[in-house]
């Protein structure tokens, strides 16, 4: 099965709880893929803009697995900000802050702080959450 | 001459 057929398993909305064996199978195949990275960064970014919340948060739930359990050719993708952009469209008042629901915010906003603290070497991430305080989308 | 290869990457977008 390919990355879209797993994501969507992963994700589906129709999902009673976490699909854990599509979520280990999608970081499987990016760690056995090579170059799968980047497909799987795109495929993920798709899913996070759900207007569905329990698509978009199972998303997030995958792209956290991903951080965790996928080599630095997976932190490099997310640590664009070609990606962290797309996750601040989802936060930011300018763009479809208004129309994402409020979970699916503040987990994007938690996921962001722990990726600083995480994966310091990822530097884009500190400058994206830095940006989010200081226009204060991100409160204490 | 600076040589501009091609970034990888985008600019921040600002929130």
């Amino acid at each position: 099965t390919s990355l879209e057929a797993l994501i969507q398993r992963a994700t589906s909305p129709t999902n009673p709880g976490p699909d854990t064996a599509a979520i280990d199978a999608f970081c499987g195949m990016v760690n056995k893929e090579p170059n799968s990275a980047h497909i799987a960064t795109k495929l993920i970014t798709t899913q996070i803009q759900s207007p569905q919340e329990w698509e978009a948060l199972q998303s997030l739930n995958l792209l956290e697995a991903c951080m965790k359990r996928c080599g630095s050719s997976f932190h490099t993708e997310i640590g664009k900000f070609r990606f962290l952009n797309e996750m601040i469209k989802l936060v930011s008042p300018k763009y479809l802050g208004s129309q994402t629901p409020k979970p699916v915010r503040d987990r994007v906003l938690q996921l962001m702080y722990s990726w600083t603290m995480d994966y310091p070497r990822e530097t884009k991430i500190k400058e994206a959450y830095q940006m989010l305080r200081k226009q204060g989308v991100v409160t204490d | 001459p600076v040589i501009r290869g091609f970034s990888d990457d985008e600019p921040l977008v600002i929130a």
